[in-house]
C-alpha cells in the first residue's frame, strides 16, 4: 500500500 | 526470492550457526571479538522491530526469530557462561561500540526514507551493520592465531554480503520498482571492508597454510 516502505530482505 | 538472495541469506545463517556451534561445542570464544556480536544484536533488534506487525513471508519471520535468537545468545554466551567468557579476549577487544553507534545514528536521522521512528532504525540497522565488523577484524589482527572456524565465520559474513550484492542487481533488472540507494551504498561499503580479509583468506587457503594477517 501507498506510504509504506516494504523490506523484504533481512 | 531469487538464487542470490537465498544463497545470501544461507550463507548469513550459517555464519551465526557456526560461531554459535564453535562456541557451544568447544566452550570458547577465543578470537571472536564481544563487540561485533553485541553490535550485531543490536542491528538484528533494531532492524527487526517490524517482524510482529508486518508479515512478509513464514521464511522471513522465522529467519528473522533465528538471528535475533543466534545473536542474543551469542552474546549471552559471551558475557555469562563461566567457561566461555573466560576464554575472551578482552584487553585485546578494546574497539568502543560508541564511535560506531553514535554516527550510525546520527546518519540514521539524517539519511532516511522517512522520517519515523522504525525507518529511522532500520536506516541505523543497516549503516551500524556495515561497520559492526570493524572491531573483529582489528581482533583478528592483534590475535596471532586465527582457527578455522573465525576464519569461516568471516569468510561466510563476506559470502554473504557478497550474494546480497548480485541479489539487488539481480532484483534492479527483474523489478522495475526496484530501487534502494540507502541499502545498496551501505551494503557495498560493508563488503569493501571484507575485501581486504577475503585477500589474504584466500592466499592461505591457495598455498594451503594458516591464516595470518600482516601487522
Amino acid at each position: 500500500s501507498p506510504g509504506i516502505i516494504e523490506h523484504d530482505e533481512l | 526470492m531469487n538464487i542470490f538472495r537465498l544463497a545470501g541469506d544461507m550463507t548469513h545463517l550459517m555464519s551465526v550457526l557456526v560461531l554459535l556451534l564453535k562456541i557451544h561445542t568447544i566452550k570458547s570464544c577465543a578470537g571472536i571479538s564481544l563487540k561485533t556480536q553485541e553490535l550485531y544484536a543490536l542491528v538484528f533488534a533494531t532492524r527487526y522491530l517490524d517482524i510482529f506487525t508486518d508479515f512478509i513471508s513464514v521464511y522471513n519471520t522465522i529467519m528473522k526469530l533465528i538471528f535475533l535468537g543466534s545473536s542474543f545468545s551469542i552474546v549471552w554466551y559471551m558475557r555469562r557462561h563461566k567457561l566461555v567468557r573466560r576464554s575472551y579476549d578482552k584487553e585485546q577487544d578494546t574497539f568502543r561500540h560508541f564511535f560506531l553507534v553514535l554516527p550510525c545514528l546520527l546518519l540514521a536521522l539524517v539519511m532516511n526514507e522517512k522520517f519515523t521512528f522504525k525507518e529511522v532504525m532500520w536506516a541505523f540497522s543497516l549503516y551500524l551493520e556495515a561497520v559492526a565488523i570493524l572491531p573483529q577484524l582489528v581482533l583478528l589482527q592483534r590475535t596471532k592465531n586465527i582457527d578455522n572456524l573465525t576464519g569461516q565465520y568471516v569468510f561466510l559474513l563476506g559470502a554473504y554480503r557478497a550474494f546480497y550484492i548480485f541479489n539487488w542487481i539481480y532484483r534492479y533488472f527483474t523489478e522495475p520498482h526496484y530501487v534502494h540507494w540507502i541499502t545498496w551504498i551501505s551494503g557495498l561499503v560493508q563488503t569493501l571492508l571484507y575485501a581486504d580479509f577475503f585477500y589474504y583468506y584466500f592466499n592461505s587457503w591457495k598455498n594451503n597454510v594458516k591464516l595470518h594477517l600482516p601487522a
